[in-house]
């Protein structure tokens, strides 16, 4: 935990922090950090955007919505570098910036990341208090407004999966929820980034209905999946929450969707299980490499299509 | 507070072949503090899906019997849970 940031290692909330001022200073052109709330624990929410304009097309990431999948919050990080340090020397993701902006959350669940970082390496929820019951914490990917109630069996909070006491009831979804709603206009894609598997998903999680894009989506899934198997021969899997992992409710995912982001994905981040949420930090880099490929066939799609 | 340490505790694989081995899942997850890792809770646990989750030191022998008793197959993904917390950060500083 001592040391500087790496994009190569795991790094802790402070490291975090530190290094979104770092590069806002560094690339005051590209980059800047906006406040959009604060957590439980009053630990600050930082989104940052990656783009020159405010009036056009952008695509909203977030990573670490739950607290043990490291790898997502190592993602977001690499974005951000990848993005700012290639604009004007790669020809895509200059491109891309010059003509979108991307919003990036790099830890969601900021709370639940600083505990298993110091307590509990296998926390998921965030950390809110309920009345009535000792035990803690919501899931945040349970706890938006897409049929949040219709499953009961996530309705006690002492569940890893407690979906917690009313739609946005948590302080981390409702600022999400509130930036996105009042970017909406521009915001034409939204990715979330989790861990393990290795499956890129899309809407919905809360009905076996299939969206209306469907076949839009798959089509973006299919060649988003083979663009990033392109790099180490990872393979991926896609397809609707429902039917590729299983039913949920209360997801960002269908929230995002419902609210008019017509393009709306979750990765599933590597491995298959063989070291689950522990994955080793030897793998993060060969991790994001391929995520980027994939990241940024989506966004150029999103750019020819939206 | 000092972390929680995972000493010994083991992540299990399991694929229940029919509703019925899916019912011993979900019941080992009511008697057993079973820690889901894939699905994220025992209520999305399926004939034939992958099955991942972590037990601790003192549930795997109770575990390890009821899924010997059903005829369950399971594979340990991992064997100390703890170690490989450890062995995570394995790249050393730039």
């Amino acid at each position: 935990t001592t040391g500087r940031h790496s994009y190569a290692k795991y790094n802790n909330w402070d490291k975090i922090v530190a290094w979104t001022e770092k590069m806002v200073g560094k690339r005051p052109d590209v980059v800047s950090r906006i406040k959009i709330g604060s957590t439980v624990e009053d630990n600050p929410l930082y989104v940052l955007k990656i783009g020159k304009e405010n009036e056009r097309r952008a695509i909203f990431m977030d990573c670490g919505i739950h607290a043990r999948e490291w790898v997502s919050p190592a993602f977001c990080q690499w974005f951000v570098y990848q993005a700012t340090k290639s604009y004007g020397k790669n020809k895509i993701m200059t491109k891309l910036l010059d003509r979108m902006n991307f919003y990036v959350l790099p830890v969601f669940n900021v709370d639940g990341y600083i505990w298993s970082w110091t307590q509990n390496r296998m926390w998921r929820k965030n950390r809110s208090k309920h009345p009535n019951s000792t035990c803690i914490g919501t899931d945040l990917n349970r706890n938006f407004n897409a049929s949040w109630s219709s499953s009961p069996s996530t309705n006690h909070p002492c569940m890893d999966t407690y979906r917690g006491p009313a739609p946005e009831s948590e302080k981390e979804t409702k600022a999400v929820a509130d930036f996105i709603q009042s970017h909406l206009t521009s915001i034409k894609a939204y990715i979330t980034f989790h861990s393990y598997s290795q499956m890129l998903l899309f809407p919905y999680g809360y009905t076996s209905k299939l969206p209306p894009n469907y076949k839009d989506l798959v089509k973006v899934a299919k060649i988003g999946t083979e663009a990033l198997s392109t790099q180490y021969e990872t393979r991926y899997i896609y397809g609707p929450i429902a039917s590729t992992i299983y039913p949920t409710s209360g997801s960002s995912l269908d929230w995002a969707y419902n609210l008019g982001i017509k393009h709306t994905f979750a990765f599933e981040l590597r491995d298959q299980g063989r070291f689950g949420f522990l994955l080793p930090e030897s793998r993060i880099k060969p991790t994001c490499k391929e995520t980027m490929l994939a990241v940024k066939f989506i966004a150029k799609y999103i750019l020819k299509h939206t | 507070v000092a972390p929680l340490r995972f000493d010994r505790e083991k992540v299990l694989r399991v694929i229940p072949q029919d509703e019925k081995q899916t019912n011993v899942i979900k019941h080992l997850a009511q008697t057993n503090e079973l820690d889901f890792w894939y699905p994220d809770a025992p209520h999305h646990v399926t004939a034939n899906m992958t099955v991942d989750f972590r037990v601790s030191e003192k549930g795997f022998q109770s575990v390890q019997s009821a899924l010997d008793q059903s005829n369950m197959h399971y594979e340990i993904l991992i064997r100390d849970v703890q170690e490989e917390i450890e062995k995570q950060f394995d790249v050393k500083e730039d």
